[in-house]
């Protein structure tokens, strides 16, 4: 998957980190000090679809043009998250007891066209 | 998203920046609320010192250590090895205990978990961390109940009741995960340890408080997972 630069409109990873100090939630999560909430988005054109991330080779833009040029069935193809991984937390719940928690699938780490 | 249904990320970007800031970082606070099953922010009235939290990790690492190396633990239902579940999202609670009454005789000590916890969770393995203080040689029996209240909160409802040998001042691990278990099945959500010793003791436990030997009970607990029936 790639990351979005400024200008890229192919499907792509936008990086967003929520610092937990500045949204004031520091006093009740104790680690770690922010949530990268990455997303994805960017268009996935039809000839894109099914390739996670964007064509890096010549082998596959030729692919894409067949694809692009032979495809008939006008289908949507999605940019998402490709690979994930879990959001540790140390936080206080309502009763001040401290817990420790791994939430699955928070974290984005690449995107794809479906 | 089906069709029709807006899709979040899609009218993100024709958002101002600033516009577009507030909305990731509002859905950023609910989806992190959601997952961990909080109804809203939790407002924390009695944060834990850093000495009781550090030296609550140590001693829980240190009796995973112990666990690790005896030989031919105790297999029942109170040492559960616990195998990362597939996907299951697993928790470990610390819960410092509240002071509870006290008599000449008994020490009182109050352990809360949350509503949310004790309904989205399964108990898998609790301990209860106590920092005996003897008055001197020899050995001191003292009785320990495991009590929590009746659904209507009006009664207690004894658990178990343990006799113990006091011998040394210092860290003992008692096992209390069926009796979580068994508060967390009835929907209750308080654990009250209930400490009886002879007159002449005075309190079993260090006097004072002092932070880094407060009692805690350190629990594992795993989400609970919708029933899933499988036919062949």
């Amino acid at each position: 998957g790639i990351d979005c630069s400024g200008d890229s409109r192919m499907c792509c990873r936008k990086e967003f980190f929520v610092d937990f100090k500045e949204i004031g939630w520091e006093d009740c999560i104790i680690q770690p000090e922010g949530y990268h909430m990455n997303y994805c988005t960017g268009l996935c054109p039809l000839h894109m679809a099914g390739i996670p991330g964007l064509a890096a080779s010549f082998h596959t833009a030729v692919l894409n043009l067949i694809k692009a040029n032979n495809a008939d069935a006008a289908v949507d193809s999605c940019c998402v998250p490709t690979q994930r991984r879990p959001l540790s937390l140390l936080y206080y719940d309502r009763d001040s007891n401290i817990v420790k928690t791994d939430i699955p699938d928070m974290i984005v780490d690449a995107c794809g066209c479906t | 998203t089906p069709k029709g249904v807006w899709c979040p990320a899609c009218g993100l970007a024709a958002l101002a920046p600033t516009v577009q800031r507030d909305v990731l970082i509002t859905m950023a606070k609910q989806s992190i609320l959601s997952k961990l099953h909080l109804p809203d922010r939790p407002n924390i009235t009695q944060p834990t010192s850093r000495g009781a939290l550090l030296n609550a990790l140590h001693r829980m690492r240190a009796q995973r250590m112990d666990m690790a190396v005896s030989p031919g633990m105790p297999l029942d239902g109170s040492i559960l090895h616990l195998r990362p579940g597939m996907g299951v999202q697993e928790y470990e609670i610390l819960s410092f205990a509240k002071s509870g009454s006290s008599t000449s005789r008994t020490v009182r000590l109050h352990f809360h978990f949350t509503r949310e916890l004790a309904r989205s969770t399964e108990i898998l393995q609790a301990t209860l961390y106590l920092f005996w203080a003897v008055p001197g040689p020899g050995t001191h029996p003292v009785t320990m109940r495991l009590l929590h209240p009746d659904p209507m909160g009006l009664n207690m409802t004894m658990a178990s009741e343990t006799q113990l040998e006091v011998q040394r001042a210092g860290w003992a691990t008692l096992d209390v995960g069926r009796a979580v278990q068994s508060l967390f099945g009835q929907g209750s959500q308080r654990l009250t340890v209930e400490l009886e010793v002879a007159e002449d003791w005075g309190s079993p436990l260090l006097a004072g408080h002092s932070d880094s030997h407060w009692p805690f009970v350190a629990a594992r607990a795993r989400a609970r997972t919708t029933h899933r029936v499988q036919r062949r």
